[in-house]
């Protein structure tokens, strides 16, 4: 299918397994097609995205149950990896008003695979060499949907640092060194670092130093080396 | 502009090997 057939279809707003299917295909074509493919499916493409996933996002809250739309909005965080795995892709993602606020909005400890798959997109945009401090725009986001919420803004990272899921764990360590790393100030990191002390950070690090897993023992020790250096520095 | 592709999949890889944090801090 091209890229026109596909905003086409998704403009007919399929719903459930239409639209679960609809988006598994569209995630296998971003990934296999070049460039110009993703380009074609352009801006109209990921706001047509990034509304269905606001949409069910919304509709979540409604029913939190629906195993259906936790699968569509799963598979929308994956078609927005792939339609992001090139500067195009990621540029557009970038200027899209609504694309950082709603990725973190699928930071959501209920649904560990896709908080997994939403923790690394977003440490990745705190990395990127940018003009503007995206980390800052990450951060910003986390704390608006904590403001809305009522909740404390590293919450749902450290209730997603709770689950089994290694993998979960690992990516919300990422997140978090990815987070402190970028921040210029040493003020700002170590507030960062004591806010996530006090909400119990500390305790959950002395469990996740039990687990034997590469990927842990990189990001605990980013972490350790990190904070040492600050620590040195004031 | 645009063309280059696996810019997501680098700057994954360079977390979780720890490799986006070195050379970070002067």
């Amino acid at each position: 299918k091209s890229a026109v057939m596909y905003i086409q279809e998704l403009k007919t707003e399929p719903r459930d397994t239409q639209l679960l299917s609809c988006l598994e295909s569209l995630r296998v074509s971003l990934n296999n097609n070049p460039v110009s493919w993703v380009q074609t499916f352009g801006d109209e493409g990921l706001a047509l995205l990034l509304s269905f996933l606001k949409r069910l996002q919304e509709e979540k809250e409604e029913y939190p149950n629906s195993s259906i739309s936790v699968k569509c909005q799963h598979e929308i965080i994956r078609c927005l990896k792939a339609f992001m795995n090139n500067k195009y892709g990621l540029k557009a993602m970038l200027h899209s008003p609504d694309g950082i606020s709603l990725l973190v909005r699928a930071i959501n400890p209920s649904v560990p695979h896709m908080m997994v798959d939403a923790v690394r997109l977003l440490s990745a945009i705190c990395i990127l060499d940018h003009p503007e401090n995206l980390h800052e725009r990450v951060l910003e986001s986390i704390t608006e949907l904590a403001e809305e919420r009522d909740i404390e803004r590293f919450q749902p990272l450290l209730s997603g640092m709770h689950k089994s899921n290694i993998a979960l764990k690992g990516g919300c360590m990422q997140l978090i060194n990815a987070l402190i790393s970028r921040g210029e100030e040493l003020d700002f990191r170590i507030h960062i670092r004591s806010e996530l002390m006090r909400l119990g950070l500390r305790e959950l690090l002395a469990e996740v130093r039990l687990i034997e897993n590469e990927e842990l023992r990189v990001q605990l020790q980013v972490f350790d080396e990190q904070a040492e250096e600050d620590s040195d520095d004031l | 502009e645009g063309d280059e592709t696996g810019v997501m999949d680098s700057l994954m890889e360079a977390l979780q090997s720890g490799a986006a944090f070195r050379d970070r801090r002067k």
